[in-house]
């Protein structure tokens, strides 16, 4: 564990609270892709089935469990709870073209092929693009609420801390994980479009909008 | 030098 990975989990954890914040306080899960959210659940639930073959430490296990536990509950508050809010007709990504690659890449690229390695792999794959629905659906409305914005850039926060994580890892362990680092470089590549705006217009107190 | 295959990050 060092700082980067642990302010990163820190900054996932916020990513959470702050989703599950607006939608309780607003009563509403507008701005919200389902999609994203329920390929979140698709990831936790693939790659934390080591949690009943293998013990790494307390924080890791709780984190897991909290990360599963809280993915499905979002889920419900937008399922159930507040359904009425939840606009599918703008959430129109279409999943396949992101679930079909995932499987291919993971039986390409994987470190076992047993069911767990090939799981974990489809997970790293998945969790790098999961967050597509979410970003097309802002790109569409061209607009997004503020608490929104402050969600979207913790969880980008999240992966960017990954990264000088790895860098560290490299050189004090001599650790190297190919598929995290390679799928994790795209995925907060993905950000940063959004950060762009989110540094240039949120961040200097205006509303979230895309130009026309 | 650890093993890529024992996933110790979230």
């Amino acid at each position: 564990m060092n700082i980067f990975r642990f302010f990163g989990d820190l900054s996932h954890l916020a990513s959470i609270f702050i989703l599950i914040h607006k939608i309780t306080t607003t009563r509403s899960c507008r701005g919200i892709s389902f999609k994203t959210q329920a390929l979140y659940v698709t990831v936790f639930v693939t790659r934390y089935l080591d949690l009943f073959t293998s013990y790494v430490s307390l924080y890791n296990t709780v984190m897991k469990i909290f990360f599963i536990a809280s993915s499905c509950y979002i889920l419900y508050l937008m399922r159930v709870r507040y359904r009425p809010t939840n606009d599918p007709s703008i959430d129109t990504f279409r999943l396949e073209y992101l679930v079909g690659p995932c499987v291919v890449l993971a039986l390409i690229f994987n470190y076992g092929y047993n069911p767990t390695e090939l799981l974990w792999s489809f997970s790293i794959f998945l969790e790098s693009v999961a967050i597509l629905p979410q970003l097309f659906m802002l790109q569409r409305t061209g607009e997004a609420e503020t608490i929104t914005t402050h969600y979207l850039a913790a969880l980008g926060a999240y992966r960017a801390l990954y990264i000088p994580n790895w860098i560290y890892r490299y050189f004090s362990e001599g650790y190297v994980d190919p598929i995290s680092v390679t799928a994790g470089l795209v995925q907060t590549g993905l950000y940063l479009d959004f950060f762009y705006v989110y540094f240039t217009k949120v961040l200097q107190g205006q509303k979230f909008e895309l130009p026309a | 030098e650890s093993d890529p295959s024992v996933h110790d990050e979230l």
